[in-house]
């Protein structure tokens, strides 16, 4: 599904360069549940923008599918962020002004799919916030904040879930239900790319990729099945 | 140094009313290290926000020292908030558009120690930013950002340290950096209050409030020693 190769992301030049991406050759199935862990300022989010067609790689190869992704023009690009990928961003990017139920429903307004409104709702009260709809998203705490952007993602049913930290802002017990949800949404066939910190979380997906000054390896399974 | 009595904040009005906090009744010594924990939207960080000097209760009381907070004027509470805090906000605050090392600088302004410019070089060093100074704040990951905050907060070597959820963007190993960096302040004299939703790290803390729908309640050691 997806397919990277010797992936680099440069930013800056001259001698004033950071390789935030160093070489990444990767492979994710479709229906997989991975989760990416690393340092801070190891490569994490730039991998998953690009993954996610957000940001371009300097060099190497990315399929989509059989898209050759590097090829792809904006509106292109657009389509696939629209249509294939559900982003929970690190740091949640709400519209302040908007209401949390207006926030959810975003996505809906340039999608093709035919969703019920009634989804957000639906999505909201699964994530324990059925009190909120009506809520200013300038008015929440740091962890219902982020659990409306998970909503978001969420509501365009996208096959491709992109999660950059989804959990970070979040109480054990509130974190635990979010992976249910997404466990659930594994099981029904959505493909699943999480960052993480807690290895906790990370060993609840069935592969977990390492990544440390750009370069990515595969974790060996040290999981007691 | 710290002591709250019956405190509680409400917001919005009418039959839409959110009571953050329930009649919170809590005293915190000079030099102790407590950590806050509980769940999403229970209150941790409108607690740390009054605290600050931040926000203001609805009812109850507030001493700071000797100094009763809900009589103080704008005026006063800008001192207290500029001379006895340093706060690590939840978002962490940064201007995007300034320097790493211009926003640690930020507040040297309007400060009445004789802090040395070299300071903001040196916490930043010792956060593991020691290449990213002249780094714009809109270029870093999250957990330099974080860090960044951090920084920022304890430049003007405040004797109160509030940090709402200080590792939550970081890493095991740079987290426990973090903490290693508290410890030692905590050493030396300062009163640390941090809100996490992390039981490793609040097994660190001298003491550990739990709470839960605006109310607070003294968690009994279960530490081995
Ligand atoms: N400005 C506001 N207007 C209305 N409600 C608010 C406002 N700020 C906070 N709240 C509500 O008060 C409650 C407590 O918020 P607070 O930010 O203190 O929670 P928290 O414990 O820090 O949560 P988290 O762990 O998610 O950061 C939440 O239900 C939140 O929606
Ligand atoms: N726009 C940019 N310009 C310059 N450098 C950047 C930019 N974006 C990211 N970087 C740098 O690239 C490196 C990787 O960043 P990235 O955000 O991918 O890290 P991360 O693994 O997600 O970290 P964290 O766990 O802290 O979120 C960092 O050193 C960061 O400073
Ligand atoms: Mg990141
Ligand atoms: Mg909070």
């Amino acid at each position: 599904l997806i397919c990277l190769k010797e992936i680099t992301k440069v930013y800056g030049k001259n001698n004033n360069e950071v390789r935030a991406l160093n070489g990444v050759t990767l492979h994710i199935e479709s229906g997989e549940m991975t989760a990416i862990i690393g340092p801070s300022g190891s490569g994490k989010t730039t991998l998953l923008n690009i993954i996610g067609c957000v940001d371009q790689a300097t060099t190497g190869e990315y399929w989509l599918n059989n898209v050759y992704v590097p090829d792809c023009g904006q509106k292109e690009k657009a389509k696939l962020r629209n249509e294939r990928f559900g982003f929970i961003v690190q740091d949640f990017a709400l519209v302040e002004r908007y209401s949390v139920i207006k926030n959810v429903l975003l996505p809906l307004t340039y999608s093709s799919k035919k969703i019920p409104k009634s989804r957000a709702a639906e999505l909201l009260d699964m994530l324990g916030l059925s009190d909120k709809h009506k809520t200013l998203a300038s008015d929440l705490s740091g962890g219902q904040r982020q659990r409306v952007a998970i909503a978001r993602a969420l509501i365009n049913d996208p096959d491709i879930i992109l999660a950059d930290e989804p959990t970070g802002a979040l109480d054990v017990k509130t974190g635990n239900e979010v992976m249910e949800i997404f466990e659930q949404l594994n099981r029904e066939g959505k493909t699943i790319i999480m960052i993480t910190h807690n290895y906790e979380i990370a060993n609840r997906c069935k592969r977990t990729i390492m990544i440390e000054d750009g370069r990515t390896e595969e974790k060996k399974s040290t999981k007691i099945a």
